[in-house]
């Protein structure tokens, strides 16, 4: 565990916590792609099963505990809590073009034709695109609410920060593992446009909202 | 770690 993971970790639990909040304290879903969130639940289902097989630690285990409450918890509140408020005529991302293709990727590149590492694979396949229905949405209604896009601000960190991390771990522990890097090079590459928005116009005050 | 069940990273 090094300052990068460690730091990535705690970033992707603001990312998850600041949506959770903003939906509970709104009352509202507005803005929100259920779509993406869907498939964020799908990822840490599919990723997580082996908190079934093996245990690495506390940490590890609380946090993979977490993480999936909080994605169930999240779709909840979109799809029947306060499924009045979500805006599913712009949520129109159709989510088989990921899901499809990258299920079938996870059968042909993994690291182990083995059913939970088939399923690790797509999962982290599918989370480098996972965000694609969530940016859709904002670049089809051409604004974002300011917490919207903190709560991408820091998804987007925690893949980028990990880049560092798988660095960090290639040097000093001989650690690689190119399908988690390839997947977060391309995660983190979907973010750079949005980065770009958050620093000049949502960190000097102004909504983000995209030329008609 | 690499291709082994049960990954240390979340």
């Amino acid at each position: 565990m090094n300052i990068f993971r460690l730091t990535g970790d705690l970033s992707h639990l603001a990312a998850i916590i600041i949506l959770l909040l903003k939906i509970w304290k709104t009352r509202s879903c507005a803005g929100i792609s259920g779509k993406s969130q869907l498939l964020f639940a799908l990822v840490f289902t599919t990723r997580y099963l082996d908190l079934f097989t093996s245990f690495i630690s506390l940490y590890n285990t609380s946090m993979k505990l977490i993480y999936v409450a909080c994605s169930y918890a999240t779709v909840y509140l979109i799809y029947m809590k306060f499924k009045a408020t979500y805006d599913g005529n712009h949520d129109t991302f159709r989510v088989e073009f990921l899901v499809v293709p990258v299920g079938g990727l996870s059968f042909l590149v993994n690291h182990d034709f083995s059913p939970l590492e088939i399923l690790w694979t797509f999962s982290i396949y599918l989370e480098s695109v996972a965000i694609l229905p969530q940016l859709f949405m904002i670049s089809k209604t051409g604004e974002a609410e300011t917490i919207t896009t903190h709560y991408l601000f820091f998804l987007g960190l925690y893949r980028a920060l990990y880049l560092i991390n798988w660095i960090w771990r290639y040097y000093f522990e001989g650690f690689f593992d190119l399908i988690a890097v390839v997947a977060g090079v391309v995660q983190t590459i979907l973010y750079c446009d949005f980065f770009y928005l958050y620093v000049t116009k949502v960190l000097k005050g102004k909504k983000l909202s995209l030329p008609a | 770690g690499q291709g082994v069940e049960g990954k240390d990273e979340l």
